[in-house]
């Protein structure tokens, strides 16, 4: 079976952003596709944060995490109202 | 609410917000459960058009449309893709994908915040009033973020990215997910570049009191609120078969029980099951409960569902007594049968009167809406307290605002106990938490940011900090703190009490910057990586040449952490801080004075210069506090207070020493 999948947020180096890609979200898509052919980016963040969310297997998480831009892939939390 | 403008003297608004329409450009967003848009608390009844520049949008969804939004509730979303992710898909028989509120949470926050003002409000003829939020000429936008399933960070982070973009001033969060360092935390993440961008983020301490070090949103770009009562209450009484009395509080409103006293049993007495005491459904014995008073206690399951238990089970009413978790903590419920809670003492009263009786009898009365308690305000005891594990150097939480009994606007799909058989519905509704504090000093935050329209989130907070109170008039010891019934500290208030008509006019505040946050990171070692994370400066390096220390971040309250010596060594121990005050008063001297209270040993406090004149709006002063103290044991603390005042404005810090 298909190794179970949790949601991280990645969060990117904006300024690292090869030249080779025209906007942002080309890069964030190039990165998660260079990890993983299925899986799909849920958010692209641009605002308070540079980057995106997406579900991943740990060994994608791991790979993502050794890429060049990487800053951080933290797994998905969940928080309850006060 | 209804009291909370009365508590807070905001209902000499006139004076907080001179001219009439300051404010209305002001938008607080609130990050929740969604919005009901048909309370009367949205009405949009002489507000202009939407701010220019207003970038949100009144999202379609499930029962939502565009035209739900108006000039008061000016944007609603929805952010669900990471909860579906990893919860499925959302179940449209229990919640729905759009900004509608099926909860009743985010509506009762958004309308606390900057709800418009609404008459003859009131729960089931409790708390009745004129129901207004704190900044009432504020605008509303709704981030639906929580859904049955709980909050999930990827969702948290998207509305907070969308909210900034829209053009929020102020986001309210009464929501928290545990202490983590803040590189690996989504809310501080988002909170600093909402903060780098001059909006104002007020979060929830959390409702984990009251342990010590049950704090959450502890990051110092955010501004952290617990909870204090209000001086209403709801009182009832239970008066047992040999003439004894003992209060508790209810909201319940219904059909009373017969004149005539009631057999009374206790739960655990009436159940076969392990814990029956609790009324957990399913373990009471109907025939061991019909027709009369049961006892329960509390614990596991949600308060009102013990008392639909106890209904279920054919029981008549219902008394809720604390156990030692909660304590003398009375919190008032819309029970769906004739139900009192009360506290501890008076449970194990009633609970030894019962077992020691052949034919126990009680009865409950119902004693309506009591103002004027005192003393009001009380530290909650579920409010989380400090210190702060994250960085200790950091007093948590800053302030303590209303969030007991608080009435606000309620949804429309659950009736007030929130439970599937509960078929009433209500306009307003009461319930408890930090999650109601937290969007009354966002609203006040609202109010400040439409009377001072340059002021930073760390201005703004400063303000609402060093005019805070922490005692009560007069001065008897300090405010007190429901779960011990003795004077709260610092760890559990943080600077005092929110007090917006001081709050107004500080005199002076400590101003903060996104940079000044930074060198906070790196007094706490932070990485390039970890700094790049936060605050989204890549590359960014700390300068090896610069001592940075935490406690030179300018922050409005003093933690002051003494090692403790070892061995034989008894040194006296110096700790330096530093601070800078920005004049937005104009023209004063202040001096300084500074009282501590600490049990083993006496801390000498020297502040340099003692005495600091300001010229004009925007001068900066700066001074040093040195803390000198001898060696305690670890573990132990102290507390104290530093004002500077003009003879005009007090600016008020707290201190919380420690030893480690």
């Amino acid at each position: 079976g298909e190794e179970k999948r949790q949601t991280y947020i990645v969060h990117m180096a904006k300024s690292r952003r090869p030249s080779t890609f025209a906007e942002h979200g080309h890069w964030y898509d190039a990165s998660l596709r260079s990890v993983s052919s299925s899986a799909e980016i849920l958010y692209s963040y641009d605002t308070v944060a540079h980057g995106f969310s997406a579900r991943l297997t740990t060994a994608e998480a791991q790979a993502l995490e050794s890429l060049d831009g990487v800053l951080s892939v933290l797994p998905e939390v969940r928080y309850e109202l006060h | 609410t209804t009291r909370t403008p009365e508590f807070l003297g905001l209902d000499k608004s006139d004076d907080l917000v001179p001219q009439a329409n300051t404010g209305s450009d002001v938008v607080v967003g609130v990050l929740d459960t969604g919005v009901w848009p048909e309370r009367k608390s949205f009405d949009d009844t002489g507000f202009g058009p939407v701010p220019a520049g207003w970038k949100g949008a009144c999202e379609e969804g499930k029962d939502f449309k565009a035209t739900d939004c108006n000039r008061k509730l000016i944007g609603a979303r929805f952010f669900s893709k990471g909860y579906e992710a990893s919860m499925g898909p959302i179940d449209e028989t229990r919640e729905l994908r759009s900004p509608r509120d099926s909860d009743g949470h985010g509506t009762h926050t958004s309308t606390t915040a900057a709800g418009s003002a609404v008459t003859d409000a009131s729960l089931l003829g409790f708390a009745a009033g004129t129901a207004r939020g704190m900044a009432t000429r504020a605008r509303v936008a709704a981030y639906k973020v929580c859904w049955v399933g709980g909050c999930f960070s990827s969702d948290i982070l998207a509305a907070i990215d969308r909210a900034v973009d829209d053009g929020c001033h102020v986001l309210s969060l009464s929501l928290g997910g545990g202490m983590s360092d803040y590189y690996r935390d989504s809310v501080a993440i988002g909170a600093f570049n909402a903060m780098e961008k001059g909006v104002l983020v007020s979060c929830s301490a959390g409702n984990s009191g009251p342990s010590a070090s049950s704090l959450s949103n502890v990051a110092p770009w955010i501004t952290t609120v617990g909870a204090g009562t209000l001086d209403r209450d709801f009182p009832a009484y239970v008066v047992l078969g040999n003439g004894k009395n003992y209060s508790g509080v209810s909201l319940y409103s219904g059909k009373p029980l017969p004149s005539s006293p009631l057999p009374i049993v206790y739960a655990g007495n009436a159940s076969n099951a392990t814990g029956g005491n609790l009324c957990m459904p399913g373990t009471l014995m109907p025939e061991k409960v019909a027709g009369k008073i049961v006892l329960c206690e509390r614990g596991i399951s949600p308060r009102v569902q013990k008392g639909y238990v106890v209904r279920d089970a054919g029981g008549a009413g219902m008394i809720l007594a604390n156990t030692d978790a909660n304590g003398e903590e009375l919190v008032a419920d819309a029970h769906l049968l004739p139900a009192n809670g009360v506290g501890e003492k008076a449970g194990d009263a009633i609970k030894r009167y019962l077992l020691s009786e052949m034919s126990p009898t009680a009865t409950i009365v119902f004693g309506g809406t009591k103002v004027g308690v005192r003393p009001s305000p009380v530290v909650a005891a579920f409010s989380s307290r400090g210190p702060n594990v994250v960085t200790p150097e950091i007093l948590k939480p800053d302030l303590i605002a209303p969030g007991v009994n608080i009435l606000a606007g309620w949804t429309g799909a659950v009736g007030p106990t929130g439970l599937s058989v509960d078929s009433r519905r209500v306009e307003f509704s009461i319930i408890s938490g930090t999650s109601m504090s937290c969007p009354h000093v966002s609203g006040l935050a609202a109010l400040l940011k439409g009377a001072h329209p340059d002021w930073s989130p760390a201005a703004i907070r400063s303000a609402l900090m060093t005019t805070a109170y922490a005692d009560y008039p007069g001065g008897n010891g300090g405010l007190l703190d429901v779960a011990t019934g003795k004077a709260a500290t610092p760890f559990d208030y943080g600077a005092g009490h929110v007090d917006p008509r001081r709050g107004m006019d500080p005199g002076l505040v400590y101003d903060l910057t996104a940079d000044d946050y930074i060198d906070f990171l790196c007094a706490l070692n932070y990485t390039s990586l970890q700094i790049a994370a936060v605050a989204k400066r890549t590359n960014y390096t700390c300068d090896r040449k610069r001592t940075y220390a935490v406690s030179g971040l300018n922050y409005p309250s003093f933690a002051v952490a003494f090692e403790t010596a070892s061995g034989d060594r008894v040194g006296v121990a110096t700790v330096k801080h530093t601070r800078t005050m920005t004049s937005v008063g104009g023209p004063g001297t202040y001096k300084a004075t500074v009282a501590t209270a600490v049990t083993g040993g006496e801390v000498k406090v020297a502040v340099e210069p003692a005495e600091l004149s300001f010229t004009k709006v925007g001068e900066k002063q700066s001074y040093t506090v040195s803390f000198s103290a001898p060696s305690l044991p670890s573990g132990s603390s102290g507390f104290g207070r530093l004002e500077w005042s003009d003879g005009k404005h007090v600016v008020a810090s707290p201190i919380a020493f420690t030893w480690t």
